[in-house]
């Protein structure tokens, strides 16, 4: 079973065109296997990337270098699905 | 585990694993033998079966709706609204009158579980898959993003070619199974006058078209039944939605559903972007489906219920 630990989703504001187009070329970063939950639209729609552990170190400064405002969605990722499995099972006793 | 005996027992407000599903589908045709029956429009890439459920109530070959759910499989409170709107729909016959006028005329099609592939893995594998599970030749990577599969557009801009993308479009149009089913059966019918494709998250309902920027013909009675329905939804808890053609709302997607099936001739066709915009993403607490099936509901209705005061 594939497990998050780690994981985190970041809600990423882009400002302008210039910083979407500078969240798009993150998708075109396949090494750091983002999982864009929601995708690039338009300046000032959230755009919401679940990012895997040994990329977020690298994503961040590349956020912050480019001054691209970002806050973090979901701290870790295992810990919800954990919480979430948790109830499922709960309820179906 | 104490399995529910009726679909009265049934806990709609809790995320269900797919035998569960298919078991308050039968539930539901048992129980309903006058209006409710069960197609297997195909199969599965594993051989899962694709179960439409039809709601009707007389007549053959009635102007029609059609509903799915699923589609991306993580998407797990689009499943678990399918649920609660199929037994919605059999308690409110005879009992809400705009309903019950719909349904003496037309038919609903309810495909609840559109990915059983995909959903069956997000239960026992990864959470957070999306696509089949159809193996790629020639890559490690397995799956199709079955919304950018359609013969629409296909290939174009707006989806990858990359097996490993999670908008990957497939090696050719309806080359899943899941989707070719549906496509056949919605020549075969021939009779749909609306179809509405049910994806979360984001709390948008969009129309087409989202793989070119030429607007639809119909692009103004779309916009304002959209504008009617996400106004009847948000009279419920306050969710607000935005709305319009995917292209100008989200971005450019080719090879997409509802492109597909209003170049088939639909035009009342869209798609939703369920709950959430807080901070769950796809991860939406069970807390939070019944309320948002039940203002889902309030959107569907008034689509459903344009459809049929519009026949064409």
């Amino acid at each position: 079973k594939e497990t998050f630990e780690g994981h985190q989703v970041l809600r990423i504001v882009p400002k302008d065109d210039v910083q979407l187009s500078l969240i798009k070329d993150l998708e075109d970063m396949i090494e750091f296997e983002l999982d864009f939950w929601r995708g690039v639209t338009d300046a000032v729609t959230p755009v919401d990337i679940r990012v895997p552990f040994h990329s977020l170190q690298t994503v961040k400064i590349y956020l912050e270098t480019q001054g691209i405002e970002y806050s973090t969605m979901i701290e870790d990722l295992q810990t919800m699905l954990d919480d979430e499995q948790e109830e499922m099972e709960s309820a179906a006793r | 585990v104490t399995q529910p005996r009726n679909t009265d027992s049934y806990d709609y407000g809790r995320y269900h694993p797919i035998n569960e599903i298919y078991d308050f589908q039968d539930m539901l045709v048992a129980e309903n033998p006058n209006m409710v029956s069960k197609i297997v429009i195909g199969q599965s890439y594993e051989g899962r079966p694709l179960n439409v459920l039809k709601f009707s109530t007389g007549g053959t070959n009635r102007p029609a709706i059609w509903i799915d759910t699923g589609i991306h499989s993580r998407e797990w409170v689009t499943q678990a609204s399918g649920q609660w709107f199929a037994k919605k729909i059999v308690t409110d016959y005879g009992r809400d009158p705009t309903l019950t006028a719909i349904l003496n005329k037309m038919d609903i099609f309810l495909e609840i579980v559109t990915n059983p592939d995909g959903y069956y893995y997000t239960h026992n594998n990864n959470r957070m898959w999306r696509k089949t599970r159809k193996p790629n030749p020639g890559s490690n990577c397995v799956g199709v993003d079955p919304n950018r599969n359609w013969d629409a557009g296909f290939g174009g801009p707006g989806a990858s070619g990359r097996p490993c993308s999670e908008t990957y479009h497939g090696p050719r149009a309806n080359s899943e199974s899941e989707v070719k089913s549906i496509v056949d059966f919605v020549k075969s019918h021939g009779n749909f006058k609306a179809f509405i494709s049910i994806h979360s998250y984001s709390q948008m309902l969009l129309y087409p078209y989202g793989y070119t920027r030429t607007p639809v013909k119909d692009q103004a009675e779309l916009h304002s039944l959209a504008k009617k329905a996400i106004t009847d939804l948000a009279s419920l808890y306050g969710t607000r939605y935005r709305y319009g053609s995917i292209i100008s709302t989200i971005y450019q997607a080719s090879g997409g559903t509802i492109d597909w099936t209003y170049n088939q001739g639909i035009k009342y066709s869209y798609t939703f972007e369920l709950r959430d915009t807080g901070r769950y993403g796809f991860i939406l607490p069970p807390s939070q489906i019944i309320p948002t099936a039940q203002e889902t509901w309030l959107a569907l209705m008034a689509i459903m219920d344009h459809t049929y005061k519009n026949p064409y």
